[in-house]
């Protein structure tokens, strides 16, 4: 839609005086130095036809790039990051401003006896699912609120195994996998990582408590093993030998999973798991578009761009969510914190590094939420 | 917009200098998935 937009407003700015590719059209249907009065006959139709002719142009074009996509999937062939000159001409444009005006757009109120038909065709465009929406179409008054509307009772089933974790959105899973080793990445796409402390902060209970851990375990392990320390008499007295409670305790791991949601998905965030949330940090950064064009040729797309992360305990230990806003949908709403405001007009030019922080209840148990249970939920604008 | 999950989840012991993850996902890269969906399990011992 973004080369559709740009070719047609390349289109329309041409200037008067220029022929269009329509005059030619009609000049030579209609015979060339026919005068003013032939050539304006033929001027419409022969925009339209031209205007015509660019839209399939453009259409063949996305379904040729949409093929070569599903080819390299099939194919096993994994997206590889690719900056371009497109992606670096984002950085230039005011999009806090598009996205602000953009939601002031969408809040406006549509005509009832619009509403079914605009919502439909937004449902057909976006491949939204009108049966789920839990209340009638003329029910919702704007865009906006038909974006973030609830869904019937008993849409979503939670899945009840207690040894599981629920997607915490309807989308479609870009990355999953585990972190490990230093500097612990996750990988935005094949060929670019960026590090869990630039996407939590680094702040974050998670770095504490690995810290914890492996000087535990070293200050443990140091005790009897080690090398060369020790003569074969002394490890043969040490008996019975002194058992490491660390290596008691089941291991954890770290793992992460990125998940995309589209214009037409569901966007109301719901709890994975039963957990404490503990502390809320905001990042107030830029909001690039999140569609898997960017995400392949935007560096740190999901660092840089605004987003609020709840971070908190889950049983198994350690568990963060991000919500990470977009150009079109940029506002993030906390259900346990109503009063928070994403999506700010910014006189920086630079988003700050620091985020705003808040930790719910010091020293308490932070906020309760159950697995299913809403938190959040994407805004428009 | 985009949600990222982080999250420690149980992973067995070492075996062969290796540690073997308790911890599965039951999704792959690609896959469509809807709230309240399994999108991993693990086994306790």
């Amino acid at each position: 839609s973004g080369d559709l937009l740009r070719e047609t407003s390349l289109f329309l700015s041409r200037p008067l005086h220029s022929p269009p590719p329509s005059f030619h059209f009609a000049s030579t249907s209609g015979g060339a130095g026919g005068g003013a009065g032939s050539g304006n006959k033929f001027l419409v139709p022969g925009a339209t036809v031209a205007t015509m002719l660019m839209l399939g142009i453009l259409h063949a074009r996305r379904l040729y790039d949409d093929k070569k996509v599903e080819d390299r999937k099939e194919k096993g062939i994994e997206p590889e990051f690719s900056p371009d000159v497109k992606a670096s001409f984002m950085k230039l444009l005011p999009l806090r401003s598009m996205s602000r005006f953009w939601g002031h757009l969408m809040e406006m109120q549509i005509p009832v006896f619009l509403r079914p038909t605009v919502y439909k065709a937004w449902a057909r465009a976006f491949h939204s699912d009108l049966e789920e929406a839990a209340l009638p179409l003329e029910n919702y008054a704007s865009l906006q609120e038909f974006f973030v509307r609830k869904l019937k009772e008993g849409s979503r089933p939670i899945d009840t195994d207690p040894n599981c974790l629920v997607s915490p959105v309807d989308g479609k899973i870009l990355q999953i996998g585990e972190i490990r080793g230093p500097g612990a990445l996750i990988d935005q796409v094949k060929g670019f990582s960026y590090s869990v402390s630039s996407l939590l902060g680094t702040n974050s209970n998670l770095h504490i408590n690995d810290l914890e851990e492996e000087k535990s375990e070293e200050d443990l392990s140091g005790v009897v093993d080690v090398p060369g320390a020790k003569s074969w008499w002394c490890v043969s007295l040490a008996s019975p030998k002194r058992q490491n409670p660390m290596s008691m305790r089941p291991k954890r791991g770290i793992f992460y999973c990125v998940i995309y949601l589209k214009p037409g998905d569901y966007h109301r965030v719901h709890s994975p798991v039963d957990w404490n949330i503990l502390r809320r940090r905001h990042f107030s950064g830029r909001l690039f578009p999140q569609n898997e064009r960017a995400v392949q040729t935007i560096r740190n797309l999901y660092i840089e761009n605004e987003r609020v992360v709840l971070e908190g305990e889950w049983k198994e230990g350690f568990i963060a969510l991000a919500a990470i806003g977009a150009t079109n949908i940029g506002s993030i709403r906390l259900f346990i914190e109503p009063e928070i405001q994403t999506n700010k007009p910014t006189a920086k030019l630079v988003p700050s590094e620091r985020p705003d922080e808040r930790m719910y209840e010091p020293g308490g148990t932070g906020v309760v939420v159950k697995k299913g249970e809403e938190v959040a939920a994407f805004y428009m604008g | 917009s985009t949600v990222v999950l982080v999250f420690q989840a149980p992973v067995s012991e070492m075996r062969n200098g290796q540690a073997i993850s308790n911890f599965e996902f039951s999704v792959r890269n690609g896959d469509k998935v809807k709230v309240g969906e399994a999108i991993g399990r693990w086994h306790k011992s």
